[in-house]
């Protein structure tokens, strides 16, 4: 498997988190 | 297509301490080394070294300060490489989105805006249209630009609005008045964010020109309103008209025309206008005779060269405006009416044979004049006499060959008419006829006289110094025969000349006489000469009806005092058609719609935003409701005929997934969006619709919790096979328009027909959330039917539990014009009573989609009612969410019962 997470800057108790791509499909 | 949003950093900030904004991994690196690289613009493309990858660990790290001007957005290629260099995976792209921030002001295209309009012009006419620009990131609220009219000079009352959103100025009322203010300026502003308080301001000055039109009737003024002339003149400046007209000047709105509208039946008057002064000149330009007419009354019309305006067309009545003309008799004396009489004599008629009679009129006193004596003038052969009192004509002989012989045939003489009390002389023409035939060649007998022989007078009528006055005199000389002599005043017996034949001797001298007496003659015959000279040579004139009339022009007897114009027409002061009331409240009141949006790109995210397209809805000034009469009017038309827009709702539902994005997972994204456009204002043709997914990249399994009908609609979008809805209520329209709402928790009518698109020019939103549930979430709450008939209804509240099923309600929408879905889910509260909170207004009448979504969560600031306006009047989008937690706090009438 080859992904790319992104970073959540919105957690509020300061840990980082990780998401996987999300996508839209249009 | 497959859109990624992944990451995302904000321009013109650094963004290290956000560091690593990503990371990229490989599970062939369990078991191999694996080197990551990235590539792409902001790497190895300019603007070079924004990302930097740890090559070992995969963490990209952001290096630089951004511009979304620049370059919104980033893509990074990934790559996954083994010791060799070769790549282990396929490359992946993320996607770096760059935050816009307000940092462009808004430019306007011009410093100054020029425009004109005419006044009266009805209310909501367009003057001009502003344009300005933002940098900024388009359908963003920080590009998204608001004008407003900030000042007005002069500052009486606003006189104009302006779109906040397209920048068009229109006219307020109708009340723009030329006469008034030729000019007005206007400054404007246009600020981003909508016009927030937190947005970037420019500004820009408008000039408007107000052009004229007629709507101001003219009117005379007159320094009299009496005036008088003599009669048999003539008069070139009888009387000066001013006219006032308070149009523009020298334009044909302002330049009158003065008529007669009775009083001119003999056309003596003429009135001559001045354009550059408006003023009319009266003239005489047909004399008036006293006997005739001693006073009359001319009827005096104003109106302008230009046709009236519209707005005082029917104001305008032709009003008369009287001057009475009095006629100054002048003593004219007598006169030979006709100019000239003709007789016949024949050989028969013998000495002092009374051919006729031929008297002077008295022109004064209209009948024959008695106050003049009679003399022969000009008479040649002498052959007439005349009567001095009777006017009564003789032959003085039996008419002889050799006077028939001179005369040609035909006798031209004249007989005067002296009136010695006015020292007035007229001259009548005799003509007679010799008819051919029986004259005898005896010669006549001649009386002693001043001529000799057969002379004849020329002009020979010595007036004695009385006035003869500009009359043409007449001439003649008639060559004599036999011998005889011809003169006047110089006289050349022909018995001095023996040697010669007497009858080439006198034609000889003749000849002479007559080459040098005619230029003498000729000088000394000047017509109009001075009067008084007693010897002198004063012709008398011949003009056919015998009068010496003396043509002054004289001035108007100015009446001192001036008489004001009686028949003034009223001129309003000001422009009184008032059709229509209008608030002038303020300048700043146009905006006929308002969109609010909550900027989720952004560092503050809220849950709940809203979007109002057209009319919003509640609670703020900007509506389209604002004004009154036609303005309310025109600017709902203006809403009604906004409809969708369509890069708005992409970039509304694009920013909601990006915050989805961002947010916990503990909240799934499952949004729908299915958009019908069909054929509608700004649609592309042929369009048929748009479904937007959140979700993992790899999982369409969300698309299992959606409703029915949702996933119907997803199916649709996705171009999958679905079973049509069956028809359940083939004898549409119902008789009935009352809602039909299955009991609630039924099954959604399995394979139904799709939603089959709206009539044309309908737009058709729905959206739909669903959020995590708890025990005890209440039932879905039945909402009554938004629609009487003609549309689609759908209904759904359902919970992502799977506990409960929706219940949905489908009306054929064959008839349609409107699709509305209204859909809730009712989050983990206990006790929720929604019933009779929630309020949808009929749609019945409108063509609208009302996109309705509602999430319970926890608050203490719920409204009293969630009311829904009444959308019937526009054709518009509104999406409106909120949000409700569930809380033990709720106050109000929001009552919760379990």
């Amino acid at each position: 498997d080859f992904r790319i997470q992104v970073r959540d800057y919105n957690t509020k108790n300061g840990t980082i988190k990780w998401h996987s791509l999300r996508r839209q499909k249009r | 297509e497959w859109i990624k949003f992944a990451a995302a950093c904000r321009e013109g900030e650094d963004n290290s301490k956000r560091n690593p904004i990503a990371k990229i991994h490989s599970d062939c690196a369990a078991n191999q080394q694996v080197t990551y690289r990235i590539s792409g613009v902001g790497i190895d493309q300019p603007p070079y070294g924004i990302f930097v990858i740890n090559q070992k660990t995969g963490e990209i790290n952001i290096t630089s300060i951004v511009d979304r001007e620049v370059t919104p957005f980033f893509i990074i290629y990934c790559r996954a490489l083994n010791s060799l260099g070769q790549d282990l995976e396929k490359p992946l792209e993320l996607r770096v989105r760059v935050l816009d921030i307000n940092d462009n002001p808004p430019v306007f295209s011009m410093s100054t805006f020029v425009g004109e309009i005419e006044e009266n012009s009805n209310a909501n006419t367009l003057v001009m249209v502003l344009n300005a620009t933002d940098a900024d990131e388009p359908n963003n609220l920080n590009s998204k630009i608001a004008f407003k009219i900030i000042r007005q000079e002069p500052s009486d009352s606003p006189m104009f609005i302006i779109n906040r959103y397209t920048g068009e100025i229109r006219t307020m009322n109708n009340f723009l008045d030329r006469e008034q203010y030729g000019q007005y300026s206007l400054a404007v502003r246009g600020s981003d964010r909508d016009g927030g308080a937190d947005g970037m301001s420019a500004e820009c000055e408008c000039n408007i020109k107000i052009l004229d039109v007629n709507d101001n009737i003219p009117y005379m003024e007159l320094p009299t309103q009496s005036i008088s002339i003599e009669e048999n003149s003539l008069n070139s400046n009888l009387l000066q008209i001013r006219v006032i007209d308070l149009d523009e000047e020298f334009s044909a709105n302002w330049m009158a025309v003065i008529f007669f509208i009775s009083g001119n039946e003999g056309n003596w008057f003429e009135i001559e206008m001045n354009e550059r002064t408006n003023v009319g000149t009266l003239k005489v330009v047909k004399p008036l005779d006293f006997e005739a007419m001693n006073n009359l009354q001319l009827s005096l019309g104003v109106r302008n060269k230009a046709e009236f305006h519209q707005s005082i067309m029917s104001q305008y009545k032709l009003t008369a405006t009287a001057i009475s003309v009095t006629v100054l008799n002048v003593v004219e004396g007598s006169v030979f009416r006709p100019g000239s009489k003709t007789f016949v004599v024949n050989s028969n008629m013998g000495q002092n044979y009374k051919i006729g009679e031929y008297v002077a009129w008295d022109l004064d006193a209209n009948r024959p004049s008695t106050t003049v004596r009679y003399v022969m003038g000009r008479n040649p052969t002498d052959l007439l006499a005349i009567d001095s009192k009777t006017a009564i004509i003789t032959l003085r002989n039996k008419v002889t060959m050799e006077q028939y012989k001179i005369l040609g045939g035909k006798y031209q003489g004249t007989i005067l008419s002296i009136d010695d009390a006015l020292q007035r002389t007229c001259t009548g023409t005799i003509v007679i006829n010799l008819e051919n035939g029986g004259w005898k060649t005896e010669r006549p007998n001649v009386n002693g006289s001043t001529t000799s022989a057969y002379g004849l007078t020329s002009g020979g009528v010595t007036t004695n110094g009385y006035t003869t006055g500009g009359g043409v005199g007449t001439v003649t000389f008639a060559v004599g025969t036999n011998g005889y002599g011809v003169g006047t005043g110089v006289y050349q017996p022909l018995r001095d000349n023996v040697h010669f034949g007497p009858a080439g001797i006198g034609l000889l001298i003749m000849g002479f006489l007559v080459l040098g007496l005619v230029p003498f003659l000729l000088m000394c015959c000047d017509c109009g000469g001075a009067p008084g000279g007693g010897a002198a040579f004063e012709p008398v004139p011949e003009c056919s009806d015998g009068a010496i009339h003396s043509w002054a022009v004289e001035g108007a007897q100015a009446d001192p005092g001036v008489l004001a114009n009686s028949a003034v027409p009223c001129i309003p002061v000001t422009n009184a058609n008032v059709i229509e009331y209008v608030d002038n409240s303020g300048v700043y009141t146009n905006e006929y719609g308002a969109r609010e949006m909550q900027d989720l790109g952004g560092g503050e995210r809220t849950t709940g935003f809203e979007l109002t397209d057209g009319v919003k809805m509640s609670g703020g000034p900007e509506i389209c409701q604002e004004y009154p009469g036609t303005l309310r009017r025109n600017s709902m038309r203006e809403c009604r005929e906004g409809g969708l827009n369509m890069n708005f709702m992409e970039s509304y539902f694009c920013q909601k997934a990006y915050a989805y994005a961002d947010e916990d997972e503990g909240r799934p994204s499952n949004d729908c969006l299915l958009i019908y456009d069909i054929e509608g204002a700004g649609s592309p043709a042929g369009s048929v619709g748009c479904c937007s997914f959140i979700g993992e990249d790899l999982d369409d399994s969300f698309l299992d919790t959606l409703g029915p009908k949702f996933k119907k609609l997803a199916d649709i979008s996705l171009g999958k096979d679905v079973e049509p809805f069956p028809d359940s209520d083939p004898s549409w329209p119902p008789k009935s328009t009352e809602p039909v709402c299955p009991p609630q928790g039924t099954e959604p009518t399995g394979g139904g027909h799709p939603p089959i698109s709206p009539r044309f020019g309908t737009t058709t939103v729905i959206s739909e959330n669903t959020y995590p549930s708890g025990p005890g979430v209440q039932h879905p709450t039945p909402i009554p039917d938004p629609l009487g008939y003609g549309n689609v209804t759908v209904t759904e509240s359902y919970t992502s539990s799977g506990t409960l099923k929706p219940s949905v309600h489908i009306h054929d929408n064959r008839h349609a014009s409107n699709v509305v879905v209204t859909e809730r889910v009712v989050g983990p509260i206990s006790g929720a009573d929604l019933q009779g909170m929630l309020e949808m207004p009929d749609l019945r009448d409108g063509s609208n989609v009302i996109v309705t979504e509602r999430v319970i969560a926890p608050s203490s600031s719920l409204p009293t009612t969630l009311t829904i306006p009444d959308p019937r009047q526009s054709s518009n989008v509104v999406v409106t969410e909120r949000v409700i937690q569930p809380t033990s706090g709720i106050v109000g009438n929001l009552s919760m019962h379990p």
